[in-house]
């Protein structure tokens, strides 16, 4: 464990319980793409399967645990519990563009041809793209509430803080993975249009709000 | 070995 990923992993933490916590207080998912949840729910189950085989330490497992949760939570938040606030006229990204190409790289790109390996593989990839359907969803109405950019931003500092965790690791202990380090740079990558947008604008108090 | 190395991340 080093800073870098301990933040990293605090900032996704963090940018759960600002989600949770947003639907739960406003009573509303609105502006909240239940497509990207639904496909985080699908990545933590894919990846974290590994908890029925290996032990790392608590902090691992708990951190696991409550991610897999929380993912579970909002999902059912949006789709049921709050289903009538739900914006699915704006959530239109067709995520099959995006499950199945991850499949197929997964299949095709991995380290092991093992089905764990394969999953934690396709998870990689899953996540990388995960975020795009409340992007789109962002971009179509032009706007995001303070709190939705806030999450946002606090999701997207996470894989960036892991891209610092992974050089040094590579620097520290001679550890690299290519497949998460790829995609973790891709995930951050498309996230770096809204970083502007964050710093020049929700940081300044004014709202989120695209150019027409 | 590296399966096991890369699982301790999250």
């Amino acid at each position: 464990m080093n800073i870098f990923r301990l933040i990293g992993d605090l900032s996704h933490l963090l940018a759960i319980i600002i989600l949770l916590r947003k639907i739960w207080k406003s009573r509303s998912c609105a502006g909240i793409s239940g497509k990207s949840q639904l496909l985080f729910a699908i990545v933590y189950t894919s990846r974290y399967l590994d908890l029925l085989t290996v032990y790392v330490s608590m902090y691992n497992t708990l951190m696991k645990l409550v991610f897999i949760a929380a993912s579970y939570a909002t999902c059912y938040l949006i789709y049921l519990k709050f289903k009538a606030t739900y914006d699915h006229n704006h959530d239109t990204f067709r995520i099959e563009f995006l499950l199945v190409p991850a499949v197929i790289l997964a299949l095709l790109i991995n380290h092991d041809f093992m089905a764990l390996e394969i999953l934690w593989t396709f998870s990689i990839y899953l996540e990388s793209v995960a975020i795009l359907p409340q992007l789109f969803m962002v971009s179509k109405t032009g706007e995001a509430e303070s709190i939705t950019s806030h999450y946002l931003f606090a999701l997207g500092s996470y894989r960036g803080l892991y891209i610092l965790n992974w050089i040094y690791r590579y620097a520290m202990e001679d550890h690299y993975d290519l497949i998460a380090i790829v995609a973790g740079v891709v995930q951050t990558v498309l996230y770096c249009d809204f970083f502007y947008l964050y710093i020049t604008k929700v940081l300044r108090g004014k709202k989120l709000q695209l150019p027409a | 070995g590296k399966y096991s190395n890369k699982k301790d991340e999250l």
